[in-house]
């Protein structure tokens, strides 16, 4: 759920980070 | 194994540790906890200044490979990264509250977070609660807290009052506190300061617009905060944890996608790449934390809330 697509970009996302820890 | 030393400094000591060549952030910082004694370790985090921009040492990097300052011995402030919701219910052990209460104290006294006058006073009472025991007026004699950081400059300037004038006032408070231990003390310190608006808040300057740094964003426990420079205590905007689908950045571009796909994408830049990836990072963090709390209790904590209990019903009959 957090990537870094390269050093000058990341994302993080809250939805799947929710799902991962359910 | 070859080292390097590293100096770290808690809210009240300063330690030196030689660490391996090849050791990650976490284990120096395991070490550091492991020194203390802290089992909370998670609310942490090792702190390092860097061309002007605060920064954390990263957990699964070498140190050495991270941008740290290039000293001998390389120095880190062990300090609180992420705040509990509520203290009463979260700081379980004493060095976590001890800790907490210091860091907390010094924000306030150095006015990073806005104090009323009249809280202030009621803080420091505890404080010096915490410091000196119960009042005995044969001990605690006239002059007693001159030696004391206590109040904010600002307030100390905001009234023609001499510091006895003060002391007096503190200690009427302080005298009120009588039979409440040092830990109690700390934590009645904490859970009035944690309803003061800038508690617990990152803020960063901002803008929406390229060339007007006209606003500032706040990340604390439950979410992010827009706020208007010139007034950090009440956002404009908030979006709860809850409430935000995405978080990502761009060069200095940062995006917040909300959960309500209908509800507009809220986009700004922050002074430099640097700031969007220490956002970013302390968005993580929080918003871990925020789902942890809204979750079962893992055994560790729950072997911790067990033993925090006992320890203060024994506590308690010993006073």
């Amino acid at each position: 759920y957090f990537a870094r697509k390269a050093n000058h970009k990341g994302s993080y996302s809250l939805v799947d980070a929710l799902k991962s820890k359910v | 194994p070859k080292t390097f030393k590293v100096k770290v400094i808690t809210m009240d000591a300063e330690m030196e540790f030689s660490c391996e060549m090849k050791w990650k952030g976490k284990d120096l910082f395991d070490l550091v906890c492991r020194t203390l004694g802290l089992r909370e370790t998670w609310f942490f985090g090792l702190q390092y200044t860097i061309k002007g921009v605060c920064a954390w040492l990263k957990m699964e990097k070498k140190v050495l490979e991270q941008e740290i300052p290039k000293e001998d011995p390389t120095q880190f402030r062990f300090l609180a990264k992420f705040y509990p919701e509520k203290v009463e219910e979260e700081l379980l052990q004493e060095i976590t509250q001890h800790l907490f209460f210091l860091q907390v104290k010094k924000q306030i006294l150095d006015e990073e977070i806005h104090c009323s006058p009249e809280v202030t006073v009621l803080l420091a009472s505890y404080a010096v609660q915490a410091k000196y025991g119960d009042y005995d007026p044969n001990f605690h004699k006239p002059g007693f807290l001159i030696q004391d950081e206590l109040l904010p400059k600002r307030v100390l300037k905001q009234y023609q009052m001499t510091v006895h004038m003060w002391e007096e006032k503190i200690t009427a408070w302080y005298a009120e506190h009588r039979g409440i231990a040092r830990d109690e003390a700390e934590m009645n310190y904490l859970k009035i300061a944690q309803d003061l608006a800038m508690y617990g808040v990152n803020y960063f300057p901002i803008e929406q617009n390229k060339n007007h740094r006209d606003l500032l964003l706040g990340v604390d426990a439950k979410g992010i905060h827009v706020y208007s420079i010139n007034n950090r205590f009440s956002p404009n905007r908030s979006f709860e944890w809850s409430a935000i689908r995405n978080i990502s950045y761009s060069e200095k571009e940062l995006t917040i996608k909300p959960l309500d796909k209908k509800a507009e994408v809220f986009k700004f830049f922050s002074s430099q790449l640097k700031v969007n990836k220490l956002i970013l990072q302390l968005c993580i963090g929080n918003h871990d934390l925020f789902m942890k709390r809204r979750r079962v209790d893992s055994i560790e904590i729950q072997q911790m809330k067990a033993q925090a209990r006992e320890e203060k019903a024994r506590k308690k009959m010993e006073h």
